[in-house]
């Protein structure tokens, strides 16, 4: 049975896909079989893999999900690629609590050979961002060390709860990931200190440093882990994956 | 009349709220009556520019706009504050078509005192952004030089190019602006260069340079201008500012 973990933050940019990526990397080299689902319109997380977007998003292509899922350069890492389409994007978003079982059962069954599942959001507390709280055990939310961050974590944090009490009582608050932290700045300490303070042990202790060799990565298509393993980002990107064993 | 600009990418983090915020505030400086709307639910341009959330969002309200707007610390710029409720959002994001027209009516009328109103936008293409860009006489997109900026680009050129067919005959690109710039980093100048040679004169000659005092600023509820006016991200606004005036 797949754990399914959902990477949401309606904040912009603050490092869902990369860590949607590079997590799914990291579990993925230690063994585990690991699939990041794309249901960003965007599709960073399906062109950050080197893979082409889907014409049709295999979530609306009504056939079984392990028919679209495809393979990337490294072992052990596969995608669930997105699509660009305007018009998916609309189906997508107009969905309702229906969809969200539906996406719950459909995850359940027919993907159920990986041990992960990371579902990529796009930057909104929309439709697609519910269906895949609704479907998910865990939510991971990154939040970038400057001051708009805080501003938003509250929100996520209440659409979890509300989406436990409607919809999935499964779901738990995996863990807040510290992102694109630089120790030389006065801003990133005072909120990685101000998260902490709040959030407490929900702060998982391995944060993620402003690296951009991480940045460059999916240029290439391929995780940091393999385009520059000795990098810091790399090696915090192993640490996290360590972490998240750890806590299962 | 007022010059109703939105400031729109759905690819996230790219600097929509801090260029709204401080080129509404360059305008300001340069004796024009300037004014933020904040349709994003986050509400970081409301709180950027040192004002409360509304409870209840002022084109939801009801009321006359006129009377929501709240001036801020800096002569000459205003903001219409937005809500950071989920059902405002819901609302505001179940808006269709004739929600376009009436924000179209409603800001031409009530808001006519304006010379210039900046539209914050959500990083979405969904109807929040469709209702802005259907209000509109230019879209500014903002583009953080990184990989995934390139991606995401074409969707929203094609969202104004369907607003403008169906919707509001108007609507132009006023310019793509560069941000977050980092002239030592390759990947920077690679993506500075490919939207250049892509966009050519589309793209503003200013380019934001990364400053952190950019990000320090909203902390303060100052636009940068006010907070670090020699700073290099200051001068590259006010340089914005010099060049939105001289094109229009
Ligand atoms: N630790 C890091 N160091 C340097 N750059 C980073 C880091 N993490 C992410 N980035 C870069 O910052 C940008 C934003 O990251 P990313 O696209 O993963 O955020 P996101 O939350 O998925 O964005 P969106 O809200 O648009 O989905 C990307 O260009 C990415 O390469
Ligand atoms: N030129 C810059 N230099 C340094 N930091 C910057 C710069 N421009 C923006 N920032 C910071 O980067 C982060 C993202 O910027 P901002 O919030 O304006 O982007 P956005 O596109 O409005 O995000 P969203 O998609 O969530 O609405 C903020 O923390 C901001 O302070
Ligand atoms: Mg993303
Ligand atoms: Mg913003």
């Amino acid at each position: 049975m797949a754990k399914i973990i959902s990477v949401a933050n309606q904040k912009g940019g603050v490092g869902k896909t990369t860590t949607a990526i590079n997590l799914a990397a990291g579990l993925a080299k230690a063994g585990r079989s690991a699939l990041v689902i794309d249901v960003d319109p965007q599709c960073n997380a399906t062109s950050g893999l080197g893979v082409e977007p889907a014409k049709r998003h295999p979530l609306l292509a009504g056939k079984p999900l392990a028919e679209s899922v495809v393979a990337t350069a490294q072992p052990g890492l596969s995608v669930l690629p997105g699509s660009q389409s305007l018009a998916d994007a609309d189906a997508l978003s107009a969905s309702n609590r229906q969809r969200a079982s539906a996406l719950r059962q459909q995850l359940g069954s027919e993907l159920s050979t990986f041990d992960y599942i990371m579902i990529d959001c796009p930057p909104s507390l929309g439709q697609l961002t519910r269906a895949s709280l609704g479907a998910s055990a865990e939510v991971y939310i990154p939040i970038q060390c400057e001051y708009f961050a805080m501003e938003g974590l509250s929100q996520i944090i209440e659409l979890a709860r509300q989406t436990k009490a409607r919809d999935n009582r499964r779901l738990e608050i995996g863990g807040i990931v510290l992102t694109m932290y630089d120790p030389d700045l006065e801003l990133a300490n005072e909120v990685a200190n101000e998260v902490r303070g709040f959030f407490d042990d929900a702060v998982f202790d391995t944060v993620i440093p402003r690296d951009v060799l991480i940045s460059e990565a999916p240029s290439h298509g391929l995780s940091v882990l393999d385009y520059a393993p000795r990098a810091r980002g790399a090696r915090a990107y192993v640490e996290l994956t360590l972490e998240v064993i750890d806590r299962d």
